[in-house]
């Protein structure tokens, strides 16, 4: 455990905890794909599946079952508790161009042919493009929440923040893992252009819109 | 078989 991968998981862990409670206090989804919540909380549920089968650490543990929870509770909230307020006419990805040739992909390229290990594979290389849903809704839309993209910026830092841990782990510990790291550089170029919006936007206390 | 790959990253 290293300080980038230690303030990565808090990142992570913020970004969950901001979109849970920014639902909850505003009593509104509006503006959250859905879509992505639900390919979070599959990636999750799919990732973590070795909580069944290898004890890593305490932490390990914890952060994997308040991810799940909050990945779930997120979902139930857009899909159930507040979804008269869901923006589903915005929210109009379609998510089998991203999990099926993630699920093939997945299957030809991996580290074992084995299902908890396809599984495991097929949650990185979904995590990487689980966000171009919501990504999607903001560009149709033209604009995003203030309190959505802090969401947006932890959830990008979070895996920059790995890239960085695996820096650190291939020097210092010799250990790197190519599926991950492949995938976490798709992953933060994705938000590249985000992030570039949020310095010059949001940060300066203006609202995430994009030109029409 | 080889030893399961254990994944010890979030």
């Amino acid at each position: 455990m290293n300080i980038f991968r230690l303030t990565g998981d808090l990142s992570h862990l913020a970004a969950i905890i901001i979109l849970l409670l920014k639902i909850w206090k505003s009593r509104s989804c509006a503006g959250i794909s859905g879509k992505s919540q639900i390919l979070f909380a599959l990636v999750f549920t799919t990732r973590y599946l070795d909580l069944f089968t290898s004890f890593i650490s305490l932490y390990n543990t914890c952060m994997k079952l308040i991810y799940i929870g909050c990945a779930y509770a997120t979902v139930y909230l857009i899909y159930a508790k507040f979804r008269a307020t869901y923006d589903g006419n915005h929210d109009s990805f379609r998510v089998e161009f991203l999990v099926v040739p993630v699920g093939g992909l997945s299957v030809l390229i991996n580290h074992d042919f084995s299902p908890l290990e396809i599984l495991w594979t097929f949650s990185i290389y979904l995590e990487s493009v689980a966000i171009l849903p919501q990504l999607f809704m903001i560009s149709k839309t033209g604009e995003a929440e203030t309190i959505t993209t802090h969401y947006l910026f932890c959830l990008g830092l979070y895996r920059a923040l790995y890239l960085f841990n695996w820096i650190w782990r291939f020097y210092f510990e010799g250990f790197f893992d190519m599926i991950a790291i492949v995938a976490g550089v798709v992953q933060t170029v994705l938000y590249c252009d985000f992030f570039y919006l949020y310095v010059t936007k949001v940060l300066k206390g203006k609202k995430l819109s994009l030109p029409a | 078989s080889q030893e399961p790959l254990r994944h010890d990253e979030l």
